[in-house]
C-alpha cells in the first residue's frame, strides 16, 4: 500500500535525443525499455533541461566557461528536433482499495508526450504551468512502472541576429515562455532555450478525495492585534460514492531556533 | 495552537470548494522584511479523513502573518510599500534566475537568497524575462525576509518596444498565457514574501491580458472593508 503524500521522481532518469531513438513512446514503455546509459542513453539531470544533460555527461562543454558557449550548435542552426529528447525513468507504485495517485509534473518547457506503461497523454504547451495526471488506472499490476516524456522545444525559439541584441530576433516572445533565452545585452543566448524538465516530477498518493491548492489569507484589525486566518481549499471526491468527510486545519507556531514542537 | 474540524459531505465524482471559517488570533506573531523584524511562520496543516477509510490527503505550509501594501505615491510618482502598517525603505535586487541550465536546487536557492539577505537586502524583483520562480525561492524569501515582486512574461525589447519593433501584442496565444498565470498564482500565492504581481519589464501586456491579470488579482471583495465585521 503506498503512503499517503508526495514522492518526488528525482533519480534514476535516462535521456536520449529522440532522432537517434526508433522506438515509440508504447514501445518504451511496455516491451523495449532503455536497459541503462548505454548510447544513446545517458544518465539524465531531472530537473534541469536538455543541455544540463549533455554537459553533466560531458557530451557539450559547460557554456558559463570561456567561449565555450560558441563551441555548442544553436537551435536556430540545428532544427528543433535535435535538442527534442526522450526522458524515461522507472518508479514503483502499488495502491491499496481506494487509492488514487496522480503523475505530477511542476514545469515543463515546452510541450510534451507522456507514455506510462504503454498509455498516452499529451501535455499541453507552456512553460509555466503545472501538469497534474491521474494516472490510477494504469499503473502496472506488479508495481514496476515505466515512464517516457518526450519533451519538444519552445514552438518559436528564435534566430541570433549576428549583431545579437536584447532577445534575439524576439520570436520567443510568440510563446508563453522565458525570454531570455534568446540572449540579452548581459549574457549570449542559451542553445536549447531551457528545454526540458525543468522543474520537480512527483507522484502524490491521496485515498478517495484529494486536496488542491489551499488558498490562505490573513486580515488584520485593531492594530494588529487582532487576526484572522481565512483557508479555502478545493476538494475532489474521485470514488464512486458519497464521501463524509471530517476537514481538518490546524496551525503551530513556528519551530523556534532549535526547540521541537511535539 | 488552533485546531478546527469541519465535516463534509462531498457527492461522488464532485469537484467541490470549501472555506473554513475565519480562525480567530489575538497578536500573531508578525513576519517582517529582512530588517524589520522577525520572519515568524507558522506551520499550518490542513487534512482530510473520509469516513470507512481513514486519512485521505494532506498538505502543509509555512506561513507568515503580514500586510503588505502598496500605492503610487503622488509628491514622487514612487510606488511606496507598506508592512504591517509600516512604511519600508526597498532595497531591492534584480533577480533574472539562478543557472542558465536550470539546474536549481534548495540548496542553490538558500545560498543566493542568504546572500542577498545578508547584503542587506529586502526586495528580488523577478525580472519579466526570466522564470516565475519557484516554491523553492519563495520559501527561502520567506524565511530571510526578502520581498518579492513577480513579473509575468513579458518585456519591452521582446513586446514591442524593442529593435525590431516585434510581438506588440505579445504572446500567440492570450488563453495560454492566462491559463500559465493563473496556475502560477495558485502556486506561489501562499507565500509571505509575495509582495507584488507585476504585468511585465517596461511594457504594458496587451490590454485583454492586463485587464485579465487585473480583475484576477484584484483584492477579494470580502477583505474591502477595513472596519473589521
Amino acid at each position: 500500500m503506498a503512503e499517503i503524500g508526495k514522492t518526488v521522481l528525482n533519480s534514476g532518469w535516462l535521456a536520449a535525443r529522440s532522432t537517434d531513438v526508433d522506438l515509440t513512446g508504447v514501445q518504451l514503455t511496455t516491451t523495449h525499455p532503455p536497459s541503462g546509459p548505454s548510447s544513446p542513453w545517458m544518465t539524465a539531470f531531472v530537473p534541469g533541461t536538455v543541455l544540463a544533460t549533455l554537459v553533466e555527461n560531458q557530451v557539450l562543454p559547460d557554456p558559463f566557461y570561456g567561449l565555450e558557449n560558441k563551441s555548442i550548435i544553436d537551435i536556430a542552426d540545428s532544427g528543433r528536433e535535435h535538442y527534442t529528447f526522450w526522458f524515461f525513468t522507472k518508479f514503483q507504485c502499488k495502491l491499496a482499495v481506494n487509492q488514487h495517485v496522480d503523475l505530477n509534473f511542476r514545469g515543463i518547457n515546452y510541450s510534451a508526450e507522456v507514455y506510462l506503461n504503454g498509455y498516452k497523454k499529451v501535455l499541453g504547451k507552456g512553460m509555466f504551468r503545472r501538469h497534474s495526471l491521474d494516472v490510477t488506472d494504469i499503473l502496472s499490476p506488479n508495481g514496476q512502472n515505466l515512464l517516457a516524456v518526450i519533451v519538444h522545444p519552445p514552438d518559436h525559439p528564435g534566430k541570433i541576429p549576428s549583431s545579437g541584441g536584447q532577445g534575439g530576433d524576439h520570436e520567443i516572445g510568440k510563446d508563453v515562455a522565458a525570454q531570455y533565452v534568446e540572449g540579452w545585452d548581459w549574457m549570449t543566448p542559451i542553445r536549447d532555450r531551457n528545454t526540458g524538465i525543468w522543474d520537480e516530477v512527483s507522484l502524490s498518493t491521496t485515498g478517495p478525495v484529494k486536496i488542491m491548492d489551499p488558498h490562505l489569507v490573513s486580515s488584520f484589525f485593531d492594530d494588529y492585534k487582532r487576526a484572522y486566518l481565512h483557508a479555502t481549499v478545493e476538494l475532489e471526491n474521485r470514488s464512486g460514492w458519497v464521501a463524509e468527510c471530517s476537514l481538518s486545519i490546524q496551525v503551530e507556531t513556528e519551530v523556534e531556533d532549535n526547540i521541537c514542537l511535539v | 495552537e488552533h485546531l478546527q474540524t469541519q465535516q463534509l459531505s462531498i457527492p461522488p465524482g464532485a469537484r467541490v470548494q470549501y472555506s473554513f471559517p475565519e480562525i480567530f488570533f489575538y497578536k500573531p506573531n508578525l513576519w517582517w522584511p529582512n530588517g524589520m523584524g522577525k520572519q515568524s511562520l507558522y506551520n499550518v496543516t490542513i487534512d482530510v479523513d473520509v469516513k470507512g477509510y481513514g486519512e485521505s490527503d494532506m498538505w502543509n505550509h509555512l506561513f507568515g502573518f503580514r500586510k503588505i501594501e502598496n500605492y503610487i505615491d503622488s509628491a514622487t510618482g514612487g510606488r511606496l510599500f507598506k508592512v504591517n502598517g509600516e512604511p519600508v525603505f526597498i532595497r531591492g535586487g534584480n533577480w533574472i534566475l539562478s543557472d542558465g541550465l536550470l539546474r536549481l536546487s534548495k540548496k542553490r536557492y538558500q545560498t543566493d537568497i542568504k546572500f542577498h539577505a545578508d547584503m542587506n537586502f529586502n526586495m528580488m524583483r523577478c525580472w519579466g524575462g526570466g522564470l516565475a520562480e519557484r516554491p523553492e525561492f519563495y520559501h527561502y524569501c520567506d524565511v530571510y525576509g526578502l520581498l518579492v515582486w513577480q513579473e509575468f512574461w513579458i518585456t519591452g525589447d521582446v513586446d514591442g518596444r524593442g529593435d525590431p519593433i516585434s510581438n506588440p501584442n505579445g504572446p500567440l496565444d492570450h488563453d495560454l498565457f492566462m491559463l500559465c498565470a493563473r496556475d502560477t498564482v495558485k502556486l506561489l500565492r501562499n507565500h509571505a514574501s509575495l509582495a507584488l504581481w507585476v504585468g511585465g519589464n517596461e511594457q504594458t501586456p496587451p490590454d485583454d491580458i492586463n485587464a485579465a491579470l487585473k480583475h484576477d488579482l484584484r483584492l477579494h471583495p470580502q477583505f474591502e472593508n477595513g472596519n473589521g465585521n
